[in-house]
């Protein structure tokens, strides 16, 4: 895959606290 | 019906047997087979446990690339924001289980045949979308030039670059 853009680095803090509410971290 | 019929090395749809006379060819292929098939379902739970342990960190990762790639700031906060309450929160952890859900998974199996007739209609729209395209080059198709250039670039010889050629051009037309 193609690596992230500066922009979409930014904005991973964001999307990892959306995914551990999908998936709880030690599941 | 399938276990015997593999068994017996024929399609399941080969085998016109009652359920009686199944259960009495499994019984006579695999005296064994039922309480193999409770040991083997035992160990599953476990297996899926081990498999989803070595597989979560790398899906995590890879999911909050996806949603850092696909979702925008403003986006990304109102889902989180949505999460964050009971129902988001609910559905934050359900949406991802449910893709297992027996009507979802139905569905899908419900609509397989309508999909399989379709793949007909697939290749007849590939082979006209591509029919103007010449033809993938097969050995004889190759200039002298070209046949060298191949043995330079690749270091196969020239009888090592024709079989293989060849070979290929089977398996196309397969």
């Amino acid at each position: 895959a193609e690596p992230l853009t500066a922009e979409q680095e930014a904005r991973l803090p964001l999307a990892t606290s959306v995914i551990e509410k999908m998936i709880p971290p030690g599941t | 019906g399938s276990d015997v019929a593999r068994q017996l090395g024929v399609g399941r749809g080969d085998l016109d047997v009652s359920d009686a006379d199944l259960a009495v060819l499994a019984t006579i292929l695999d005296p064994a087979g039922e309480e193999r098939r409770k040991r083997e379902a035992a160990l599953l739970p476990q297996i899926m446990q081990t498999m989803m342990e070595v597989l979560e960190p790398t899906m995590r990762k890879a999911m909050i690339q996806a949603y850092a790639v696909h979702f925008d700031e403003a986006e990304l906060v109102d889902i989180d924001a949505f999460f964050s309450t009971p129902s988001g929160l609910a559905f934050a952890r359900k949406s991802f289980t449910m893709s297992s859900d027996p009507r979802i998974l139905g569905a899908s199996l419900e609509a397989m045949p309508q999909m399989m007739a379709s793949f007909g209609e697939i290749e007849r729209k590939m082979k006209a979308a591509t029919a103007d395209l010449p033809a993938p080059r097969s050995y004889g198709d190759l200039s002298m030039a070209e046949r060298k250039r191949i043995e330079t670039i690749t270091g196969f010889d020239q009888q090592q670059i024709a079989e293989a050629m060849a070979e290929a051009a089977f398996r196309r037309v397969l």
